[in-house]
């Protein structure tokens, strides 16, 4: 299983298109292997991205330097797969 | 079914297991429809719940994005539901005596099984792209309802790629060859998660659909049906005006090919878990959810066209 340790997803809140804009040109930053949970679309709606440990700190330096308010919806994405994980076995156990 | 753990994911094996087990418990108004392979050979099923006849049906799939694992979960805990309410409640059963039910619960095999061997996080399918070392296409952008637009991607690296050409992708084509083959398809309800919406066609175009009025009004009665349970407060609209652009997708393609209540659901939760919803939302999840169905499922019922 690939892991994501130390990812997090960001909560980003674009207050005008301008700002929508610049999420997408995040979004076209194929190396930067973000990957939208929650796409950019209009500025009332959160946008909610996974950001890969390695590049954490750049995007978030990306989102500051563009004024673009966020925060931190999941702060380590493999602790939450771990511990569904485990009650993935704990219920298989259960039902044997 | 009985040992079955509905509050927990469970893999495609264990999915299929547990179809072969409702076969057997519910012969009579139970039956499995293969309705094509995957990209990699699994097989897609879709079950069917009559009584007989040729009814008009309600078509409801999960699973379209594979990580989006709450709506798999919930597609088994409602095909149980269904199983196990006719002639129980009274509601159900009225339906299942004037339409039937079709449910596709892993609409995207390989993508399902790739969440859990390889990379839970996976959307797509896992169609090798020619020309690419990317693999997938979105299966909700491959349709043919505005295929190859602005709300979708060109680019098979993207988790919105629409493919190669509309129904390029088996998991699709699977569907469309049905629906058109049984061709009084009334309903289609296309569960996805998440950010707790209700959205109607459509999502390719800004034009509303000649039936907004009445897609607007069922959605509302759907979404406070939903909130009776819980609370969980679900937004509606047309997926253009509500979320965003979105060229390609199954309930676009389905509402211009005649089946008039096309809705796209969106499960909990609005941020805190994302696609990691933990399993103890599962069965809370797929109450309300049901709460919706019936809503809709009764509105088609006493309103044919």
């Amino acid at each position: 299983q690939k892991t994501f340790v130390g990812d997090q997803v960001l909560r980003a809140h674009a207050k005008d298109n301008a700002q929508l804009d610049v999420l997408r040109e995040l979004e076209a930053m194929k190396h930067l292997q973000v990957d939208f949970w929650r796409g950019p679309s209009r500025p009332n709606l959160p946008v909610d991205i996974r950001v890969p440990n390695a590049v954490l700190q750049q995007v978030k330096v990306f989102l500051e330097s563009n004024s673009i308010d966020y925060s931190i919806m999941i702060e380590d994405v493999q602790e939450l797969l771990d511990q569904e994980h485990q009650d993935i076995q704990s219920a298989t156990l259960r039902e044997r | 079914t009985g040992s079955f753990s509905y509050s927990t994911y469970h893999t495609i094996e264990e999915i299929y297991s547990w179809i072969d087990g409702l076969l057997l418990e519910y012969p009579k108004l139970v039956s499995r429809i293969d309705i094509g392979q995957s990209y990699e050979g699994r097989p897609i099923y879709a079950l069917k719940f009559s009584t007989g006849g040729n009814k008009p049906a309600i078509w409801i799939d999960t699973g379209i994005h594979s990580r989006e694992w709450i709506t798999q979960a919930t597609g088994v805990w409602t095909a149980k539901k269904i199983a196990s309410s006719y002639g129980v409640d009274s509601s159900l059963t009225d339906i299942l005596d004037n339409l039937d039910i079709i449910l596709e619960i892993v609409t995207n095999p390989d993508g399902y099984a790739y969440t859990h061997s390889t990379n839970r996080m996976w959307r797509k399918t896992r169609s090798i792209n020619a020309g690419s070392t990317c693999v997938g296409v979105d299966p909700n952008r491959n349709w043919n309802a505005g295929f190859g637009g602005p709300g979708s991607s060109s680019n098979p690296c993207s988790e919105t790629y629409h493919g190669a050409h509309p129904h390029s992708e088996p998991e699709v084509y699977s569907v469309v060859d049905f629906i058109l083959a049984h061709g009084n398809v009334k309903a289609m309800l296309s569960i996805h998660s998440y950010s707790q919406m209700l959205l109607f066609p459509y999502g390719y175009t800004n034009d509303l659909a000649p039936d907004h009025e009445e897609l607007t009004e069922l959605a509302k009665q759907t979404a406070n049906a939903l909130a009776s349970l819980h609370g969980t407060q679900y937004t509606y609209g047309t997926t253009i005006a509500t979320i965003y652009r979105a060229d390609g997708t199954a309930t676009d393609w389905a509402y211009n090919n005649g089946i008039k209540y096309s809705y796209t659901f969106e499960l909990r939760d609005t941020g805190r878990y994302g696609f990691i919803l933990p399993a103890e939302q599962i069965i809370p999840t797929a109450e309300e959810t049901w709460l919706a169905l019936m809503t809709v499922m009764e509105h088609v019922k006493n309103h044919p066209y």
